[in-house]
């Protein structure tokens, strides 16, 4: 790896980001994603936090911009010069450009963005090129798949020789000390989410990640990639068409955007709840009315989330609408049109047509067991 | 041809012209009477990128060296400013 002259470099950890211009060949939603999972890569191997910014001056300010536009670097059109970004600094610095001529991809079939936006923001964090050819920061394109992505190791070098480690010394603690044993029977969720294309679980600690169909499901440790929730976490949903997930602990709440955090935590008054609501069991958004559930005790409340208001005529009571889920839901989620609830050690497949549970499972055997 | 190409399609030498001008660009930029006739700054600005790249330093403009310059990358200089 190389650092630039000086090695100039960020004095605090926590950066704003600010996507100035999108590009006509994906949809914002895409790049979105692209850009979260671009820093995550590096916040993932050093202390490192990005928080989105959506008017105004950030850290990194990102754009695509055709041809000549104004910082004497000017783009040459398809293929050549993809992008570039500027070292640590005020203004222009740790500005990072694409070149809007290019056919932008979430996958392989034209430039991945994900894979130029992780190589450009090593540069907006002081890093230069590295002449090591399996590094991220090797000046050419080589396509990388952005789900599973783990940072080269020449890179994870060059980024710690400037931020230091997550943990001294340490490797992240993936798996935390008290780790649930996950094929107790009796495992219960605090939480269950969808996130992009995967489904979260949350137990004290530890969370394990599902993609749809495959079976290789690990866990990680809350603090690893949600540092400012720690540990248990009471619900959790998201809102895939605005790629936004929410995270619930006692009475506050956190935006995230893929596992970007979006500023600092609010309260959960924003809903519109009741005052002596302090905190909520689980939650869980149904795309096809658009509305979220929010179950607290034997209650529930739905929520609307195109007009962002608290539906009228609520609470309602759990046991008469969804009528054969038995005890208290500790997470729900809606997969494939049924919402699955969690409570205790079983997991309930509720059908909204039939307006029945149509399936019960144990819990734990939604994460391999 | 001249002695520092190997090659002599004029396409080629605009392409590392510009290519050199972009990303090893710290000693100034390049005459195109260089690139035909060779000099001293194109011979080392061919070095210094062959051997960033793990190629053979010879300061030739060769096809291994043409065909990296011809790779989609990233528009920041190798050589850092």
């Amino acid at each position: 790896y190389h650092l630039f002259p000086g090695e100039p470099k960020w004095e605090k950890k926590t950066l704003t980001y600010r996507i100035a211009k999108y590009t006509t060949s994906l949809s914002k939603l895409d790049v979105d994603r692209a850009v979260d999972m671009g820093l995550k890569a590096w916040s993932d191997a050093a202390p490192l936090n990005f928080v989105k910014a959506n008017q105004g001056e950030a850290d990194i300010m990102i754009s695509f911009e055709n041809g000549d536009h104004g910082d004497s670097y000017p783009f040459d059109g398809p293929r050549g010069t993809l992008a570039h970004a500027f070292a640590p600094g005020e203004g222009l610095g740790g500005d990072t450009h694409f070149d809007n001529a290019e056919k932008w991809s979430t996958g392989s079939n034209g430039f991945n963005l994900f894979t130029v936006a992780a190589h450009e923001f090593g540069h907006a964090l002081g890093l230069g090129h590295s002449s090591d050819p399996s590094a991220l920061m090797y000046p050419t394109y080589k396509y990388q798949h952005p789900i599973g992505f783990r940072l080269p190791n020449d890179d994870v070098k060059g980024i710690q020789t400037l931020y230091g480690s997550n943990v001294s010394g340490k490797e992240l603690p993936t798996v935390p000390a008290n780790n649930p044993n996950a094929c107790d029977s009796n495992l219960s969720f605090d939480a269950v989410t969808g996130l992009g294309n995967e489904l979260l679980f949350f137990k004290d600690r530890t969370f394990w990640r599902r993609q749809a169909y495959l079976a290789n499901i690990r866990p990680s440790s809350i603090a690893s990639s949600f540092p400012q929730l720690m540990a248990n976490v009471d619900a959790a949903y998201e809102v895939a068409d605005r790629g936004t997930a929410y995270f619930f602990k006692g009475p506050h709440y956190w935006v995230t955007r893929g596992l970007i955090t979006q500023g600092s935590p609010r309260t959960i008054q924003d809903f519109g709840f009741p005052n002596h609501v302090q905190k909520i069991d689980a939650a869980v958004y149904l795309k096809n009315t658009k509305k979220t559930l929010f179950f607290v005790g034997d209650d529930f409340y739905s929520y609307d989330e195109s007009r962002r208001i608290m539906e009228y005529d609520y609470p309602k009571s759990i046991d008469d609408e969804f009528s054969g889920v038995e005890g208290k839901v500790d997470a729900a989620v809606e997969v494939n049109g049924y919402i699955y609830f969690f409570s205790g050690p079983k997991a309930y497949k509720y059908d909204t047509e039939k307006e029945d549970v149509v399936n019960v499972v144990k819990s734990s055997s939604w994460i391999g067991c | 041809a001249p002695a520092v190409f190997a090659l002599s399609n004029w396409k080629d030498i605009y392409t590392a012209k510009e290519y050199l001008d972009k990303y090893y660009s710290n000693s100034g930029k390049l005459q195109i009477s260089e690139m035909v006739a060779g000099s001293v700054s194109l011979s080392s600005k061919l070095k210094k990128m062959q051997q960033f790249f793990g190629l053979q330093v010879t300061g030739k403009l060769d096809y291994s060296t043409v065909s990296i310059m011809k790779k989609p990358r990233c528009g920041m200089p190798d050589v850092a400013n």
